[in-house]
């Protein structure tokens, strides 16, 4: 399986469409201080299923604060939308997705409604989804998406904290 | 589980000393099951020397050491068990120079793989220097981000530009 | 004790106001005493708003944003009160060139009112471009530090010489 | 009063004599990764009085871990002292040293044995050291030391933690 593209729509401070093409290799990402590089990492975070809100900064404790919430200039959104299109012509996704080319998955939000999951066009749980990118070693939890900040969070951690880090590599 | 964890550190483990010498240019690291015989209770400590330093507390590194060991403990879990991407938000900013293209040079033997596709955020040159192809974000419009492609030859200019 | 600090808050908060402006050209940012009436008992809360962003709590700022705002708040105390020595460990580190640019002209400022000395830390080569002068800690013997004066027109020599 | 010099000797990894200028304006600090500038600030801090050794990054939870433990070619030293001259032509320290020109405090910490305070040759206590360095708002926990990664720490604590530290500054 391949990550192929992201695509946000009023997630943080991408207010409008973006799409983001994910080619093979090393892409870079860079920009000023405050321009929404670390709310990208989140967007794919979030989309994979992630439910806890202290692990996506955020003020209010709730899943609302990664719906666009307006500028000087603009008003507030009511709903936030993150895809991940997935490239499966290896066919090595989990059941029931194998023979399936291309599989997008989409977390869609509604303030004050809560989260909802399709996987092509299908309404799924959660669960579902953490499932199938648990499977690829991918998920929200995963050590490889490593944050702003975290990535010494591996030598400061407890003993015990690493070895549950290194069973979810396992 | 308690033999595929065991399994599991004895690879990380092995990929660890590698990456750490390579990272390190030298010096010797490794990780240890304690507090218990059980995989599945124990807790996972690490041990790093640089080159030529006594080996001591891994609190009394420096934040650079700290970042490398930590790079090349994710490196190994990621030799062990490869995921299909791999997502770095600013690991580079405490690194000095010689560092980064240590960090750079393992990225590029990971990416040349192919298996796994990596989204690398960065202030440094040296590292923007290094990818394959460039997005920048922007906020032309003060509070609403943007996505455009940079032209790999003009990353400077589009870095002055949007500053 | 409650009106020195209750004077000491109410000079903080302004030059806070002034210092963020600065560092962030524009936006706005206040102090407050909250869960108290009394000074000694209340805590601190911090409001910032880039500009033309919302204003939101503090934990959306982003890691720059959060550090150019640290920043401010050490800088108006020190206006506030200052001390006759600072000591800056890469506090640079997460900012992007227009903003180290922004924290250097404030530090300037600062040094050249002559009642402070300033030792900075740093891997930022444009930081190093502004510092009256440079010392160089080596490592020539593994594991031994050693100091050496730098030649301000070499440093960028002296960097490649102990990478 | 004015900080004039810093000398060290068996600090951590100084296990030679250093001296540091400390000259007007501003003084910039380079060097490749673990070469020992945050060792710097930390000498800078210790002479001051820091008492506890969670400040200080250590390992065993004793302060000889200040003292230089040897290298692959040197032997561990026994002792380490760390210095700071003081300029005080401005006659602003406070009493009883208000009339000397030139002050100078220096820790001494000898392995197993603790640390000792000196301040113009004569021995003093540790209150005594901490008490010369509040009065210039210059003591160990002053904010004006920020060590490496803490920057954001005033952004990050709790409201009453913060307040505690605009007490320090006030
Ligand atoms: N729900 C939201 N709606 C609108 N804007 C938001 C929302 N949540 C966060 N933001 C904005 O996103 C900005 C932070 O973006 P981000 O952390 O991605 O910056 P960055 O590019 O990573 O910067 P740095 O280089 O400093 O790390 C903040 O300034 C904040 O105002
Ligand atoms: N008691 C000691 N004896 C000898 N060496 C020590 C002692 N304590 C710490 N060190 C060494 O000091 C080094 C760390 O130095 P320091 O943290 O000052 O580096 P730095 O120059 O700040 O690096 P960076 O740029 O990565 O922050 C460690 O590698 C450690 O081995
Ligand atoms: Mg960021
Ligand atoms: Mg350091």
């Amino acid at each position: 399986i391949q990550f192929s593209k992201l695509r946000l729509h009023g997630f943080k401070s991408f207010c409008e469409k973006t799409e983001l093409d994910i080619g093979p290799g090393l892409t870079g990402i860079v920009g000023p201080n405050g321009c929404g590089k670390s709310n990208l990492v989140e967007a794919l975070r979030w989309s994979m299923g992630e439910s806890s809100t202290k692990r996506m900064r955020g003020g209010s404790r709730s899943m609302d604060d990664m719906i666009f919430n307006g500028t000087a200039k603009r008003p507030a959104r009511n709903t936030a939308e993150v895809s991940i299109l997935l490239d499966n012509t290896s066919h090595s996704a989990p059941a029931p997705y194998t023979k399936i080319e291309e599989i997008e998955v989409v977390r869609k939000i509604e303030r004050d409604h809560g989260s909802g999951y399709r996987i092509n066009g299908k309404n799924v749980r959660a669960r579902d989804v953490q499932l199938l990118y648990a499977d690829m070693l991918a998920g929200a939890n995963s050590p490889y998406l490593v944050s702003q900040g975290k990535v010494a969070n591996m030598i400061q951690a407890k003993p015990s904290e690493r070895r549950m880090i290194l069973e979810e590599a396992a | 589980a308690r033999e595929r964890l065991q399994a599991a550190f004895d690879h990380v483990n092995g990929y660890f000393r590698e990456m750490f010498t390579r990272l390190f240019h030298g010096g010797k690291a490794h990780l240890a099951l304690i507090e218990s015989d059980d995989p599945l209770e124990a807790g996972l400590e690490i041990f790093a020397q640089p080159p030529g330093k006594a080996l001591q507390s891994l609190t009394l590194l420096s934040g650079g050491e700290q970042t490398l060991t930590a790079i090349a403990l994710i490196f190994a879990m990621f030799l062990t068990n490869p995921a299909p991407i791999c997502v770095l938000d600013e690991v580079d900013a405490p690194l000095d120079d010689a560092n980064v293209d240590r960090f750079c040079d393992l990225l590029e033997e990971f990416a040349d793989r192919g298996e796994t596709r990596f989204l690398v955020i960065t202030h440094h040159r040296l590292t923007m220097a290094r990818m394959d192809r460039l997005y920048g974000v922007t906020m032309a419009e003060r509070g609403v981000s943007k996505l455009v492609s940079v032209d790999l030859n003009q990353q400077f200019d589009f870095l002055d530009a949007v500053a």
